[in-house]
């Protein structure tokens, strides 16, 4: 697998946040989760009704999922294994590289 | 091999360097490739510049245009559209009246990779880099390249932490490539009318500022131009892309190209955000290239011919 097969069960997660609390503490969970910002480009651009993406680990996913749905915060799955959309992307060259 | 290269799919560094040279090579005369400066890691920082050469009884100077792609890493559709402007360009020369003029009148500055030990950190190790891979004093890796210009340095939507993706670095074009290409661009200035810049995902197409509210002094033309170039992209495909300042369409950021290229008297400033808007991300399939081009290749083509036609 292309790299390692390192980005296997990532995720890509977006929420868009509500108002300035939730904006708040989407903040503060990006930071402790340590996840890779897609967009924004930057944690301090996360205010109210910003779309963010974020791409989390497997295990920084779950927290995360969980920590949304505890605190009913609306969420959606952009892409469930980034692994396989990293083979995706360029299947001819995914072959090659296994062959 | 070279002959066919599949400008529909996503390419290693090293295969656009030998594509580069091979385009060097067998067009001769459209195509002439340089370097600029070298990288961190020390990989040449390649141009190509298109255009016929000014015939004697023409000005002798051409208006020019800059275009650099791969200032993020992970945002590999902008390398694959540099090359496919080149492809097409060359291609087309003869046959499309409206590339002809653009070639003749015109020459375009196209670097493909504006940051390739970024990029090629991307193919090795990390698909989801974003900046250089400079190492100064601390323990992480990197600058963000387009925080790193000398225009408002590390104020608004910059960071000044080493290990964040929005870094800005330790001082203003402390990046070598981000040095070299201020410095060219710098030394043309007197050339250069148009500066466009290609990043993902977003689908926009934004002009200055990106560190203020403020308008531009000719916003008036340059929100026309990127007007049309919106629609030209929408008659291809029917793909809406957005457009304005940065600050008020994105967000507020400092330190960026766009910003430094305006500064710098470039009057028309743009910076593209091509597909998508989230679906797959930075992860655009490769059969995605061809449509992203096409349309992509109409608003830069009408965005040229503005300035052709002069505001």
């Amino acid at each position: 697998h292309l790299y390692n097969n390192r980005y296997d069960g990532d995720k890509v997660i977006r929420v868009v946040p509500k108002n300035d609390d939730e904006a708040d503490e989407l903040k503060h969970m990006y930071q402790q989760l340590q996840v890779d910002l897609w967009q924004p480009s930057s944690i301090s651009n996360i205010w109210k009704d910003i779309i963010t993406d974020v791409h989390a680990s497997n295990m920084s996913s779950e927290a995360l999922l969980t920590y949304l749905r505890q605190a009913n915060m609306e969420y959606k799955i952009l892409v469930s294994n980034l692994q396989q959309v990293i083979e995706k992307q360029s299947p001819s060259r995914a072959k090659r590289k296994r062959r | 091999s070279i002959l066919k290269y599949d400008y529909e799919d996503y390419h290693t560094l090293e295969e656009i360097e030998k594509w580069m040279h091979h385009m060097n090579r067998s067009h001769s005369n459209l195509v002439h490739m340089f370097s600029i400066g070298t990288s961190y890691e020390g990989r040449p920082l390649y141009v190509l510049k298109l255009g016929t050469k000014p015939s004697s009884f023409r000005k002798s100077y051409k208006r020019e245009i800059w275009m650099d792609c791969g200032i993020h890493a992970r945002e590999w559709i902008g390398p694959a559209f540099c090359q496919w402007f080149v492809k097409e360009a060359i291609n087309t020369y003869k046959s499309d009246p409206v590339m002809k003029k653009i070639l003749d009148f015109l020459y375009i500055y196209v670097m493909p990779v504006l940051n390739p030990d970024g990029y090629r950190y991307s193919w090795t190790h990390d698909r989801f880099w974003r900046k250089t891979r400079s190492k100064m004093r601390y323990n992480c890796y990197g600058v963000d390249a387009n925080r790193n210009w000398k225009v408002k340095f590390c104020e608004e939507g910059a960071s000044l932490n080493p290990c964040d993706n929005t870094y800005c670095g330790p001082y203003a074009e402390s990046e070598p490539e981000v040095k070299a290409v201020a410095q060219f661009i710098h030394k043309r200035r007197k050339f250069i009318k148009i500066y466009i810049t290609f990043h993902a995902y977003a689908q926009m197409i934004l002009y200055p500022y990106s560190y203020q509210y403020d308008d531009i002094p000719n916003f008036k033309c340059v929100e026309s131009a990127a007007q049309k170039a919106v629609q030209a992209i929408n008659s291809a495909f029917g793909v809406r892309y957005r457009h304005g300042p940065v600050a008020s369409t994105l967000y507020l950021s400092s330190g960026s190209s766009v910003d430094w290229a305006y500064n710098n008297g470039i009057p028309y400033s743009f910076a593209f955000e091509l597909r998508d808007t989230g679906y797959y991300g930075f992860l655009l399939p490769d059969g995605l290239i061809r449509p992203t081009c096409i349309e992509t290749m109409l608003a830069v083509k009408n965005i040229t011919m503005h300035l052709l036609k002069k505001c």
